[in-house]
């Protein structure tokens, strides 16, 4: 059976505008901004602390609305995945 | 098999007779050491200056075998945010992963402790991020920490090799490997090595793991001792070397560091290949730093070897390049890695030709083999994307079918190679198809990119199935990647085959040990002329000579070196461990120890012989160099350390001790901060802690190590007044307030103990302690009467009994 997927509070964001548009956009929707993704520009690590850590569906709440925002490029809910050690 | 080797290298390290993988060390026997790995460190390459990081549960950066490499600039702790990737300890020692694969690569050489790394001298770093959730967030930050200061990222780990997993790197993860290597290393890319798959009993292919399957990774797998197939490997066309590693119980296995500063020689499967792969990698970055992540991957190509490696389907490619699905082309071979390095040139840039299929769906039916074609002129038509020499092969399919484990799917190239993408997966009964997959060769190789592809899709269907359910080849994208011009030709003749290596110039030093000019007798001493009528040597004076060579002048134009035991000659310049004397026209012997000089005395010495190092200040040859000041192998000089280090090892900035105003971080000195601020590993400069901290080591309020004036401790925070649910209090022996804990189920209180004054939902306040709601009802007077004389209610475990019916009934 196909395995299901396991949503985390984290959240990757594309906005332009730098640091300070990111962090007034996190606040906004009530995430905190963890910073830029490594060195990939314009992505941000946003982090949820009132939506539950991990969960196998899709939390819906006010901070959902940051999906339609329009200085929001594109955005993604963190799913965990599955890693071994070989 | 490798002849024992005579001028072998002895280690102290305990473990170094068991490391057959590098050396033989019996006598009497022939043995492995086909990856040649001692021949490249006796070329002196032992990966100085290259910087390797471990991506995984964290590497224990205080073990004897790694702390001198460890680098803490090439670490960060993703899952913990921080820059400590210690793993977490528990009981299973579950996070031993790291620690294993990172010695390898860097267990320091010769320190009486476990092993030898690969690149003994390389700088080791470790990357937290298996010991959490990881996503493809996680993913990305790891692969993209400091690229322009870490060369080598290593990982041993993927998707489930559980034979029906098909997963790979995600957007941001892929974006991550494309910055690597785009712009990593200063524009050269980063060198992303990976583990192939552990799931050969589960009859998993690693083309199903999008990692190793990547052109940007290199994928290593492993053989055995004897060069059989090791039971956990898993075959594929995306793997490009292999090492030894563990086999059956009988096969003897790879040593390696542990957890808890230990040893171990357990199990390692392909984990242990990536980082010695990686190891071999660093001694040819060594050998020439210039080499892009492209030019790795060719000279990984160039000098792997099929050796003794057992597999029934080695080929030769039309280029020429043995190559087979275990193995790739073969065993590592670390010598001619770094003779090949060193003469490297950086191959031409790197095209992409992509042909998508029309798109006209194919059915794919049971027992039979379905082919489609394309034709591909390489893109010859458009410069930027002309292929005419091939690198990876890419084939992007969009297929759906009802049971993904009866596919086996291959690829022919032009030239008429053969690789198989995929093969039959016995536990894959996913009906998800394959959704735009890539699957990725590098069978093909130097061959030429024009011609017709084929791709070949076969169905078996290994059990019932509705015969009416068709799988179906929706499209599929061929995409070439190579060079317009031959790899090495356009580079002239500096390729050479890489067997034929290069022989190392004998030292300097060794050939002038022997002549010890004697102080006593003159040069110009009177000997008995024979007749000579022929032509002198050009080096010699006007008092002619008597036969052609230097050595039988009667005096010199310009310096004669030697005398009458050793024999003496003419010479233009005098060789090292001499100083020219141009009023005695004589090559006269340095002091003891220096290479060249100025004068006899030891305090004349330009520089210095093997085994000593030259101190500027004296203008001396030492035997060890003084504080502030560490042994530079390979120029032979003390060089100084770095300014804020008071002691270094190896490098100007490895300190070992630090100036007054700095202390340690890992082997680097920074600035001691005052108290308000810590200092920014990022910014590499102090910065204000939060106002609430004193001091602190991060910028955030959970990071204060002490609070601020009028500022009290809560649970790792400071504030101003204590929550509810806490009160203000002492620490014995710690100068601040803190904020305790009320007793449970307590919101308010005004001290320890019984001293509540609000409680939580569902409790009630008696006797200052909160107790729970539901008491029991039927009390009587008699049960009161012995709650009361034994005074139950005073003692704790009994607060909950009846204690407030009582109290409610007097």
């Amino acid at each position: 059976s196909p395995s299901r997927n396991v949503f985390t509070n984290h959240w990757a964001v594309r906005i332009t505008g730098g640091r300070e548009e990111a962090d007034k956009l996190a606040s906004k929707y009530g995430f905190t901004n963890l910073g830029q993704i490594g060195g990939l520009d314009d992505h941000y690590h946003f982090h949820h602390s009132r939506v539950v850590r991990r969960s196998t569906f899709v939390t819906k709440g006010t901070h959902s609305f940051i999906h339609l925002d329009p200085k929001v490029h594109w955005i993604q809910q963190q799913v965990v995945k599955s890693r071994v050690k070989r | 098999y490798a002849r024992n080797d005579l001028n072998f290298v002895y280690f102290n390290d305990p473990k170094w007779s068991n490391m057959w993988y590098i050396h033989c060390n019996d006598k009497n026997s022939r043995c492995r050491s086909e990856m040649n790995i001692l021949a490249a460190w006796q070329r002196g390459y032992t990966g100085r200056n290259v910087v390797v990081t471990i991506l995984d549960d964290g590497i224990e950066r205080n073990h004897p075998d790694l702390a001198q490499n460890y680098d803490q600039l090439a670490s960060y702790d993703v899952n913990g945010n921080d820059y400590d990737p210690t793993p977490r300890y528990d009981s299973s020692n579950e996070n031993k992963h790291g620690t294993r694969c990172a010695g390898e690569v860097a267990a320091v050489a010769n320190n009486s402790h476990c092993i030898v790394g690969v690149a003994y001298n390389a700088r080791i770093g470790g990357i937290r991020m298996l010991d959490g959730d990881v996503t493809d967030v996680v993913e990305a930050k790891s692969l993209g920490i400091r690229p322009d200061y870490i060369d080598i990222y290593s990982a041993s780990w993927g998707p489930d090799d559980d034979g029906k997993t098909v997963d790979g790197p995600g957007p941001l993860a892929k974006q991550a490997f494309e910055m690597g290597i785009k712009k990593g290393r200063k524009g050269l890319g980063s060198i992303f090595v990976w583990a192939s798959g552990n799931g050969g009993r589960q009859g998993d292919h690693c083309s199903c793991d999008g990692y190793t399957n990547s052109i940007y990774t290199i994928s290593v797998s492993s053989s055995t001792e004897n060069g059989n197939k090791p039971w956990y490997l898993e075959v594929c066309s995306s793997t490009l070397a292999t090492t030894y590693s563990s086999g059956e119980f009988y096969d003897r296995k790879i040593v390696t560091t542990d957890l808890r500063q230990r040893c171990t020689d357990g199990h390692t499967g392909t984990s242990v290949s990536a980082p010695m792969v990686a190891g071999v990698i660093a001694l040819a970055l060594e050998a020439n730093p210039l080499i892009t992540w492209r030019d790795v991957q060719h000279l990984l190509v160039k000098t792997s070897r099929p050796v003794h490696l057992k597999a029934n389907d080695w080929k030769t490619n039309a280029a020429g390049h043995r190559v087979s699905h275990l193995y790739g082309f073969g065993l590592v071979d670390a010598e001619a890695m770094v003779v090949e390095a060193k003469k490297w040139k950086n191959v031409p840039p790197q095209h992409t030709c992509t042909k998508m299929s029309d798109r006209r769906t194919r059915y794919i039916r049971a027992d039979q083999k379905l082919n489609a074609t394309i034709t591909s002129t390489g893109c010859g038509e458009k410069a930027d994307q002309h292929v005419v020499y091939l690198e990876h092969v890419v084939v992007r399919v969009l297929i759906v079918h009802p049971r993904r484990g009866d596919l086996e799917i291959s690829l022919i190239s032009p030239s008429g190679t053969r690789s198989q993408l995929l093969a039959r997966r016995l536990f894959d009964n996913s009906n998800q198809g394959f959704r735009n997959w890539e699957f990725m060769t590098v069978h093909c190789w130097g061959e030429k990119a024009e011609g017709q592809w084929t791709l070949e899709i076969s169905d078996s269907p290994s059990q019932l199935r509705n015969p009416e359910v068709l799988g179906k080849l929706k499209e599929w994208t061929l995409i070439l990647y190579g060079t317009s011009q031959h790899p090495y030709h356009s580079h002239g003749s500096q390729h050479s085959r890489s067997r034929m290596l290069e022989i190392p110039d004998p030292s300097p030093t060794q050939d002038l040990r022997s002549p010890e000019p004697s102080q006593g007798p003159p040069e110009h001493e009177e000997e008995e002329e024979e007749e000579y009528n022929g032509t002198c040597d050009s080096e010699c004076g006007d008092q002619g000579c008597d036969g052609p060579d230097a050595d039988h002048c009667l005096n010199c134009i310009h310096f004669s070196l030697g005398n009458l035991k050793t024999g003496r000659t003419c010479v233009s310049h005098c060789p090292l461990g001499y100083f020219e004397d141009t009023e005695a026209r004589r090559c006269r012997r340095c002091h003891r120890g220096c290479e060249r000089c100025v004068g006899r005395n030891s305090n004349e010495c330009l520089s210095c012989r093997r085994g000593l190092f030259f101190y500027v200040e004296d203008n001396a040859c030492v035997e060890a160099c003084p504080a502030g000041y560490f042994a530079d192998d390979g120029q032979r000089r003390c060089m100084k350390c770095h300014e804020n280090c008071l002691t270094c090892v190896r490098d100007s900035d490895r300190c070992t001790a630090c100036n007054d105003g700095f202390r340690l971080a890992g082997m680097t000195c920074v600035p001691e901060c005052g108290n308000g601020t810590f200092f920014n590993l990022e910014e590499m400069k102090c910065s204000p802690c939060h106002m609430s901290c004193s001091t602190c080591t991060g910028p955030r309020m959970e990071e204060c190590l002490q609070c601020a004036q009028d500022f009290l401790q809560q649970d790792w925070r400071c504030v101003q007044t204590c929550s509810p649910g806490y009160y203000e209090g002492e620490a014995a022996g710690y100068p601040q307030r803190i904020c305790r804990k009320c007793e449970d189920n307590c919101l308010r209180c005004q001290g320890p103990g019984a001293s509540c004054t609000q409680c939580k939902d569902g409790y009630n306040l008696v006797s200052r302690t909160c107790i729970l709601n539901a008491t029991c009802n039927n009390a009587d007077e008699v049960f009161c009467e012995m709650v009361k004389s034994n005074r139950l209610c005073e003692k704790k475990l009994f607060r909950q009994f009846c204690c407030k019916t009582c109290l409610m009934a007097g």
